[in-house]
């Protein structure tokens, strides 16, 4: 469902320019549970943005279902984001006005489509965040915000689901619900999920665990067994 | 050096009032190295931050050096807080028009005090930022960021240093990296170190810790044996 050629990214130029990614290849097959880990500074949220159309590389090709998103336009490109795209960012990216209930339905209120209200009342009690709603995120602790986050991304089951650290600032017990509640979406009705992960526990939900090193992968594997 | 005693916050009344803490007793003694776990939304941020002198509590007294900082004027808290308190917060909270060296050297700078060298050296050589000190946080990763967050609560050599979940987006190395240089800091200089963690590998590096649950303290244990 995506698929990244040759994707490779440099900031600055000369002797001092940063090569973030070094020409990656990468396909991410429909209904595939994958975890990206690495190094600090390897590229993961740097790949992830750029496969998930946030960001254009310096070079390669990108296709979102089959549509090439480096060569899309702006507003081509929006429209591709809002109808495949689900992403959980690393800072969550919350707007601060809204309340946890209207950040949740935010992306599908802008692609104007109506909200499965059974998925999303499962959701709500999934994460924990039933008495929550209407708060603004000011008012959220930091693990209840990334939880927002990460029901935001799959209340609009998008064609696939990017999470950069998406257990980061969660307990080992909120982080289990998250990774099942990702599992439980792949396995139900084929979400297609990728999160980048530092947590080796997140990483054994995965079918598949792929290890970036300095902007490359350095190695490509099946469910890591613990 | 740091006293906190029926510590309580409040957030709105009535019946949608939330009790983030609810009188909380907690001494950490000089050159002590504490580690605060528990489930999100137990407090623990917010505990941190009353008494670090960053929010003020409900009810009950902080003590930091044998100040009382519920009494404190904002120009005398301003001043504590300079001169006694480094804190690492969850989301970093760096200045996005500095470089990471000047967001390293900033407290320091603004405290009009002297930056020791040879300190900042072997500081940044520990967290691995030798070649990112001429960015800013938006070019760096997000762990890259969290590193300089952790330099510069280091740099000041405070009273005592709070952190707010210091390595929760570093891959393991780079956590025991940050882990082994604050117990660095507590063993050759005594500094007095309290972060929050959701990591059990990070808390195994604290003399002692404590376990939140709904704005309660629900265990207080020496180190944890692995
Ligand atoms: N301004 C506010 N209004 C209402 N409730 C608040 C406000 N700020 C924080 N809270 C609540 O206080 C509780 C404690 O928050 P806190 O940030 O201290 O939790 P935490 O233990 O750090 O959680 P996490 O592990 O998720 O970071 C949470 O339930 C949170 O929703
Ligand atoms: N605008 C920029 N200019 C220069 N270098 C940059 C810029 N943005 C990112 N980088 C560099 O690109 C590299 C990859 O960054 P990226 O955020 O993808 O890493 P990461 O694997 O997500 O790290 P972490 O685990 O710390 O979040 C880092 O070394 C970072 O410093
Ligand atoms: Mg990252
Ligand atoms: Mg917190």
């Amino acid at each position: 469902v995506v698929a990244g050629r040759g994707v490779a990214k440099r900031y600055g130029a000369g002797d001092s320019a940063v090569d973030a990614l070094r020409g990656v290849d990468l396909e991410i097959a429909r209904g595939q549970f994958l975890a990206v880990m690495g190094p600090s500074g390897s590229g993961k949220s740097t790949l992830m943005h750029i496969l998930a159309g946030l960001d254009t590389p310096t070079a390669g090709s990108v296709q979102i279902d089959g549509r090439e998103i480096t060569t899309a336009s702006d507003t081509e490109l929006t429209l591709i984001r809002r109808e495949k795209v689900g992403f959980i960012f690393q800072f969550f990216n919350l707007l601060p006005m809204l309340t946890a209930e209207e950040n949740l339905e935010l992306p599908l209120r802008l692609a104007g489509r109506p909200i499965d209200q059974a998925w999303k009342d499962e959701l709500i009690a999934a994460i924990g965040l039933g008495n929550r709603l209407h708060h603004r995120p000011a008012e959220l602790s930091g693990g209840q915000q990334q939880r927002v986050a990460v029901g935001r991304a799959l209340l609009t089951r998008p064609a696939i689901i990017f999470g950069d650290e998406p257990t980061g600032n969660l307990d080992s017990k909120t982080s289990a619900e998250v990774m099942e509640l990702l599992r439980h979406a792949v396995d139900t009705f084929g979400q297609t999920v990728a999160v980048v992960t530092h947590d080796p526990r997140a990483a054994s939900y995965a079918d598949r665990i792929i290890f970036l090193q300095d902007g490359d992968i350095a190695r490509d594997e099946g469910r890591m067994t613990s």
